[in-house]
């Protein structure tokens, strides 16, 4: 872990004596090393073991009795405070219904998340309705109104003939007949690269105008997290993220590579295939996992 | 890099960002930039641009003794067993293999061996309607031994050149669906022996890291025979598969470049190679 390797750097360090900023460096591309083999981007962890050196320079660690517990400590603080405070409110809106959509990547979880933040939705007392506005994948719609029947919750569909702007659009109408306070808006996977259908989420936000846009990531998404993540807020706008897929073993080092280069708060975790397996986002367990 | 006059230690670090930043990992990007530095050395080497042709060799050779192209058996059918993470692109591939092999003028038949996930049996019934080919399936579920049990007599019985099972995604540290995975194996291979002739693991290209976990773990439990890389039109280069080829010796065989059924190709190490680079 990095705790055993700093404590074996510091060891070596303190024989020699009192430590020199070389010493430091030696000890920042242990953490560096740690950052990267945990995905976390690169221009990321740069920009963080720089923010850590200027920490650890300011506190001296030179003269600290425990070097290595004191880095450990400052990294896993400024960890913490980079990834923001727990936070998982989602906006309302002052007038129902309330509009959520969630988009990403393809596989990256969102049919699955729409169902499971419906649920947790539905739990809390609201009346929420599932849009199916992935026209293009097979049996997408299908797939959705398969969880809408086990949840119980109802799904808005035109087929998958229409422009997902008109199923948009159309579920909120819907919505008002039903007495829904909140739709959930499940959009088809595309490439943040793919013109057309990052014109297509811009339409339908011009459209319906959500209250909250949340960027579904996988878990175990390499360096192009910053690009993917950084593209999407960009041309489309992103409120928050979930980070799914979080019951595996893949460090997760997207949580902080997002947070950094968006802005945006973490707000949910997907911690498994069933549809009560959301969790809301906890900065610290995030920020220990990162570091192995 | 024809920007760089000379070679020096900046440069150096650069190249060695480049591969970090396809997710090769910082083990195997520290590894072949030594290699190549060892190399530099030899050949006292003193333009940049030759430096990059060399770093290019030195990755293509990562991939050379390879089986290229998938396994066809002696005797029918030829079994592909298809396996992989939640997500990674299993079921749509299946269906680009499907056609490709349909094309070639072959019988086919896919089995719908996700008999867990929500509309999972749906999503391939509609690519082999799409393709043209037949298609096995039980009730959402059954018992996905039971689904490819049933599939491989059905291929026997209608002399099917080609069975590729689909299977549901599953997280390689999960125990139990792992253990899972590996009777559906053992079923096959009860059943015709030597099968499945391919175990591919369908691999995302923007993974990261787990990657490696991923083929370690399923390779234990299935034995891979080769990798399905994924979404490679998207910005991720897939460098991890470098680390696998030279870790474990599983080698990639296909990239899918797309969502229609027309989108899997060969994996082209030369093409890799250039695009880590582009
Ligand atoms: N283990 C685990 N699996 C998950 C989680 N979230 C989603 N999945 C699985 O990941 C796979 C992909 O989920 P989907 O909901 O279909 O993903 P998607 O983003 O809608 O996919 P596209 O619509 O094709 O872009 C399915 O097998 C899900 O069961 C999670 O938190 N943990
Ligand atoms: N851009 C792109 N998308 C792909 C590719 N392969 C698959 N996809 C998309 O990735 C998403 C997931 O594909 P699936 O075939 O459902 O993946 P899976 O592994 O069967 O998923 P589970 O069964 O839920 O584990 C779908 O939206 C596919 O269209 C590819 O090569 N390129
Ligand atoms: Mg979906
Ligand atoms: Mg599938």
């Amino acid at each position: 872990s990095l705790g055993e390797k700093l404590q074996g750097i510091f060891k070596n360090l303190k024989r020699k004596g009192k430590l020199k900023e070389q010493d430091v460096d030696s000890v920042l591309r242990e953490v560096r090393l740690a950052l990267l083999e945990a995905d976390v981007n690169l221009k990321v962890v740069k920009d963080f073991t720089k923010q850590v050196k200027e920490k650890a320079v300011g506190q001296e660690i030179w003269n600290s009795l425990t070097p290595a517990q004191l880095i450990i400590k400052i990294v896993k603080d400024q960890l913490t405070e980079l990834m923001g405070s727990a936070n998982s409110k989602l906006t309302f809106a002052p007038q129902p219904p309330t509009i959520l959509m969630l988009i990403g990547l393809q596989g990256s979880g969102k049919t699955t998340t729409v169902a499971k933040l419906s649920n947790y939705l539905k739990k809390q007392g609201r009346n929420p309705l599932m849009v199916a506005a992935d026209v293009y994948r097979p049996a997408a719609i299908h797939q959705l109104q398969v969880l809408g029947e086990q949840l119980k919750i109802p799904v808005f569909s035109m087929g998958d003939k229409q422009d997902p702007v008109n199923v948009c659009s159309g579920a909120v109408k819907k919505a008002v007949g039903l007495g829904c306070d909140v739709i959930i808006i499940d959009s088809a996977g595309r490439l943040h690269i793919d013109e057309d259908l990052m014109e297509e989420l811009k339409n339908i936000k011009l459209k319906v105008r959500p209250h909250e846009i949340l960027l579904v990531v996988d878990s175990m998404i390499g360096q192009e997290s910053v690009n993917v993540a950084k593209t999407f807020e960009d041309q489309v706008g992103i409120d928050g993220v979930i980070l799914t897929k979080m019951d595996g073993d893949a460090r997760g080092g997207a949580a902080l590579s997002v947070k950094a280069v968006t802005g945006k708060p973490i707000k949910f975790v997907g911690i498994g295939e069933k549809t009560d397996a959301l969790e809301p986002f906890y900065p610290e367990r995030i920020a220990s996992r990162i570091l192995g | 890099f024809s920007m760089r006059k000379k070679i020096d230690e900046e440069l150096w670090e650069e190249l060695e960002e480049v591969l970090i930043c396809s997710d090769m990992g910082v083990h195997t990007s520290n590894m072949i930039i030594e290699d190549l530095k060892k190399k530099a050395r030899e050949l006292k080497i003193k333009e940049p641009e030759q430096l990059v042709e060399h770093l290019k060799e030195r990755i293509k050779e990562c991939f050379s003794n390879r089986e290229l192209g998938l396994f066809t058996a002696e005797n029918k059918p030829t079994i592909y067993l298809m396996v992989g993470v939640n997500g990674s692109g299993k079921t749509t591939t299946i269906g680009k293999l499907a056609r490709r092999l349909k094309n070639s003028g072959n019988k086919v038949i896919i089995a719908a061996g996700d008999t867990f996930r929500a509309a999972a049996i749906e999503q391939l019934d509609v690519w082999a309607q799409r393709v043209g080919v037949e298609i096995i399936k039980n009730k959402q579920g059954s018992d996905p031994a039971s689904v490819c049990f049933d599939a491989i007599q059905a291929s026997k019985a209608r002399g099917a050149d080609y069975l590729i099972i689909d299977t549901a995604g599953r997280l390689q540290t999960k125990y139990n669906l792992m253990n899972e995975l590996k009777k559906i194996g053992k079923i096959i291979s009860r059943e015709v022996s030597d099968a499945p002739h391919e175990t591919l693991l369908v691999l995302d290209a923007t993974t990261g890291q787990n990657s490696l976990s991923q083929a370690k773990l399923f390779n234990d439990t299935v034995s891979l025979t080769g990798i399905v890389l994924t979404k490679l039109d998207g910005t991720a280069k897939g460098g991890m598969i470098v680390a696998i080829e030279n870790e474990l010796g599983v080698p990639v065989k296909l990239v899918g470049v797309g969502e229609t059924m027309e989108d899997l190709q060969d994996f082209d190490p030369q093409a890799f190679t250039d695009a880590l680079f582009s």
